[in-house]
């Protein structure tokens, strides 16, 4: 918390009170940690002269809590082309969400109604673009009013979070972020906030919404009044930062201004969370109007803070930052960002490095992480393009898959941050793979480019499949995104060497402790510790207790000339005496010296990989082979309570949380369930009661059970139809092969057709009241109204040859020659 | 339901500018609209196209794709947007 005055004066608007995320300070709160937006008020910053605008299903311009900072340069009907953005009004108010978020904005101060918005001075438009039709263009058009005049766009909707939906923005929307960061604002570029997902509960994972994964918004996630993560939050590397929203439902909501000129105290969702970033915005470009559209993400970054958002999923990047999934680098902090834009400086110019595309097409096998690496110089040979530190990264990605939920793909960078691209997604079955989706993550965010970077992709086996299908990487590309130059002054980067200090090396993930050891240059060195002639005895007081006899040069440990027990660091850096050896070293009794263990031991017997007797954080100890691994090898599974590999069922060769939860089983052996039965030959199953192999029905190759209905793959020459393998496809229905089957599957012929041949297109017998045509089956009903001209116009365009028009007068036309 | 595309009667192309975006929509009977603060992107509507159809439009915009100016041209198709 930060200066709370207690000498602010209250407000007179009846929700005031409830609005419990401004009042976190106070001790009866459940709410721990402040986004001090009354500390960035008390600076003087409410948001004046900084143009909001919400996208949405428009906004009640006329509401008392909005109307004295109504803008109508910053709103639009996109729906209904003209100015008036009032929504459209019917009996379930359906059109209430931009009206709710815009007064979480800018709803007045002291006017007795409702609540105080966090920038209750900034102008706010609405711009009414989802109630209708949602195209391309409406979004590029919405994407892209009025630019020279709206500082901020706010948009809480996207592709359905429905966990299986893959979907972002067309050519035009892409372009209007484009144009919009490269000329809005005058040329400071215009700050898209954006909703990042609202489908936890359907397993989504917000990098497949290309709107929230795009470096040009900003992505907002939700957490609960206690720092959980509410049941609708979705988790993704692409997630900037984190508002206060709401939970279960005994959790509060948001208080806001909704339509019908009411007020409401049920908002929830991350429509919540985007408009309250968008507020605080508000007030770092009052602070500072001349902020560029990737100076807000650097303070975003700067300023967040992990503090009471729980999660187990905190880790520390290579540029000693700590994020995670669900909350990216923290909750918003208004007073640090206020305080902070204040003083910035422009970041150097943007430079995009773009890898060379691995074209090479790999197999993945179901139940075995596959890593492809590449190396990069970070385009050092072109000092245009050349990152030294990073900001976005993106992964371009092209995989086949019969089943896209069951994919994991994450990310490595040289500095050994781990991004999960995606999550899987249990009700995603669709075939169709990604085609140069582009996945995004902000957890290396300052770190270095240059390095061997990894693509981790996981096939988790999570339905019956056809076992010879397997998912396929097609291509990856890496683009690179950052500066050349380190981006921040020196007196911004006081502040964020401060924090990188506090972390100690306990809380570092192993691979950033050894990057940090190194930045911290804790390391050992081979060097005797010896005496420095000519200084010795030139103290007066006493040396620190863990100096030898040699004396000191001070009176601290690092001040030794000798040690008594152990000595840790190096001559270069600078050593210093200790009684015990840390984490991560072992005693050299010989040397007496503090040793570094292998990387991933938190305790070890030597230097060597095998001698590891405890690991750090994030690895498992296989006891078998004292060794520290951050997966367990295949045939063992991970023992999360102890951290331990252990080994699986004999029948298994994978398994996950007990020895007899199979996942894969060995040669000879099939899965069922998580145990692993032994395998039948061709057309026969295993039955369980008898414990011995059946045959399955003929029409079958192989099965689950005896029954004509428990067909897993039809049995040569037969065709899934309606759930069962039949010889041939009854009439109305044609044989059609399927990408992810190998057998082939009955399809529907097109309406009014009675048979087909080949496709559905192709229609060789039509129903009764149908004449065919070309393939295709035309109402024997004429129309009156086909005159010479219109039959001309009918012939001209061909449109008797396409199967859109066939129904369209053409039997009319044919008749009249 | 997924998999369902609706597609809309408007068009969209990309051309070298204001005056031959007019000239075409002109010979062509479409309208032209600006799309947002986008350059050389224009938005064709044509009253005689399908209002909305669950099938991608084969009518009068063929004289657009015909034309050596039009780099690139594509129908309106309405997606799926939720509010959060």
């Amino acid at each position: 918390h930060v200066r709370s005055n207690q000498q602010f004066p209250s407000f007179n608007d009846p929700l005031w009170s409830n609005m419990w995320y401004m009042h976190c300070g106070e001790r009866v709160r459940h709410c721990r940690s402040e986004m001090n937006i009354l500390s960035a008020w008390q600076r003087g910053y409410t948001g004046k002269n900084v143009v909001v605008t919400i996208l949405d299903d428009g906004i009640e311009k006329n509401h008392p809590d909005l109307i004295q900072n109504y803008d109508g340069r910053a709103s639009y009907d996109v729906n209904g082309d003209d100015d008036d953005p009032t929504p459209r009004y019917d009996a379930s108010n359906e059109n209430k969400h931009g009206t709710r978020c815009a007064g979480e904005v800018a709803a007045s101060a002291n006017n007795s109604y409702c609540i105080v918005g966090i920038a209750y001075n900034a102008n706010i438009g609405g711009i009414r673009m989802l109630d209708g039709d949602v195209t391309d263009v409406v979004e590029a058009k919405s994407l892209g009013i009025r630019p020279e005049h709206i500082d901020i766009y706010s948009a809480s909707w996207g592709p359905d979070d429905d966990g299986k939906t893959v979907d972002g923005p067309g050519v035009l929307a892409k372009q209007a972020f484009e144009t919009g960061i490269k000329k809005g604002r005058e040329g400071k570029g215009s700050i898209f906030v954006w909703a990042s997902g609202n489908g936890g509960k359907e397993g989504d994972y917000c990098s497949c919404d290309g709107y929230t994964n795009s470096i040009y918004t900003i992505s907002i996630s939700s957490a609960t009044e206690t720092g959980k993560k509410p049941w609708y939050l979705e988790e993704c590397a692409s997630t900037l930062a984190t508002t206060y929203s709401s939970g279960a439902f005994y959790d509060r909501k948001i208080v806001t201004t909704d339509l019908r000129h009411r007020c409401t105290d049920g908002h929830t969702g991350t429509s919540v969370s985007a408009p309250m970033a968008t507020g605080i915005l508000a007030l770092a470009l009052e602070a500072n109007p001349s902020l560029t559209w990737r100076d807000v993400q650097h303070l975003i970054i700067k300023t967040s803070r992990p503090a009471h958002m729980q999660t187990t999923d905190w880790r520390t990047n290579g540029a000693g930052r700590r994020v995670s999934h669900l909350f990216g680098f923290g909750l918003k902090d208004a007073d640090a960002l206020v305080v902070e834009a204040k003083k910035w400086k422009t970041v150097p110019s943007q430079h995009v490095c773009i890898g060379s595309s691995d074209k090479r097409h790999t197999s993945i096998p179901a139940d075995q992480p596959v890593q492809m690496a590449t190396k990069t110089n970070a385009c050092a040979d072109h000092a245009d393009q050349h990152v030294v530190y990073l900001e976005h990264v993106v992964v371009r990605v092209s995989i086949l898959h019969p089943y896209r939920g069951d994919l994991k793909i994450n990310l490595i960078s040289p500095s050994g941050t781990n991004s999960q691209l995606l999550g899987k997604r249990l009700h995603d079955n669709s075939n169709e793979g990604f085609k140069n989706w582009e996945f995004m993550t902000v957890h290396c965010w300052g770190e270095t480019a240059e390095g061997e970077w990894t693509l981790e992709i996981f096939d988790s086996l999570t339905r019956i499949r056809n076992p010879h299908l397997q998912a396929k990487l097609k291509e990856w590309t890496l683009i690179l995104y950052g500066t050349a130059e380190y981006p921040y002054n020196m007196v911004n980067s006081h502040h964020s060497r401060s924090r990188m200090l506090e972390i100690t090396a306990s809380e570092l993930e192993p691979s950033k402790a050894a990057f940090y050891h190194n930045q911290m240059e804790i390391v050992e060195d081979e060097d005797e510790y010896t005496a420095v002639p000519g200084r010795h005895g030139s103290l007066t007081g006493p040396c620190h207790t863990e100096c030898g006899d040699q004396g000191c040069d001070g009176p601290d440990a690092n001040q030794c000339l000798n040690c008594v027990h152990f000595s840790l660091g190096s001559a270069k850096t600078g050593r210093k005496c200790v009684s015990s050896c840390p984490s991560g070293f072992f005693e050299d009794n010989t040397a007496r010296k503090c040793r570094k263990c292998y990387k991933g031991c938190e305790t070890c017997m030597g230097r060597n990989p095998n001698q590891c007797t405890a690991c750090r954080r994030g690895f498992y100890h296989h006891q078998e082979t004292n060794t520290c691994m951050t997966l367990c090898p295949a045939g063992y599974y991970s023992e999360e309570s102890h951290k331990h590999c252990l080994k699986c069922h004999q029948r298994c060769k994978k398994c996950v949380g007990e020895p007899d939860k199979c996942t894969v089983c060995k040669d000879r052996f099939s899965l069922v369930g998580d145990s692993c039965i032994p395998e039948c030959s061709p057309g026969m199953y295993f039955n369980m009661e008898a414990m011995r192999c059946e045959g399955c029905h003929p029409s079958c190759q192989t099965c689950a059970g005896p029954g004509r209905e428990e067909c897993i793959q039809c049995a040569k020459d037969f065709h899934l139809h309606e759930g069962r393998c039949v010889p041939a496809c009854s009439e109305g229905f044609y044989p059609e092969e399927v990408y992810s089957l190998p057998h082939k599957v009955c399809r529907r012929c097109e309406y009014n057709c009675a048979s087909c041949e080949g496709s559905g297109k192709n229609c060789i017998k039509c129903q009764e009241g149908f004449s065919l045509l070309s393939g295709s089956c035309v109402t024997n009903h004429t129309c009156h109204n086909a005159d010479e001209t219109f039959c001309e116009m009918v012939k001209s365009n061909k449109l008797c040859e396409r199967k859109l028009f066939i129904q369209f007068c053409c039997r009319a036309c044919l008749l009249a020659g | 339901s997924p998999g369902l595309f609706v597609f809309r009667r408007r068009w969209k192309k990309f051309l070298f500018g204001q005056a031959i975006a007019h000239s075409i929509s002109d010979l062509s009977r479409h309208v032209t609209l600006q799309i947002g603060s986008l350059e050389d992107y224009y938005h064709f509507h044509h009253s005689k196209t399908i209002k909305r159809s669950t099938f991608s439009s084969r009518g009068p915009h063929s004289f657009l794709r015909m034309d050596p100016k039009v780099k690139w041209l594509q129908q309106q198709e309405v997606k799926r947007r939720v509010k959060r």
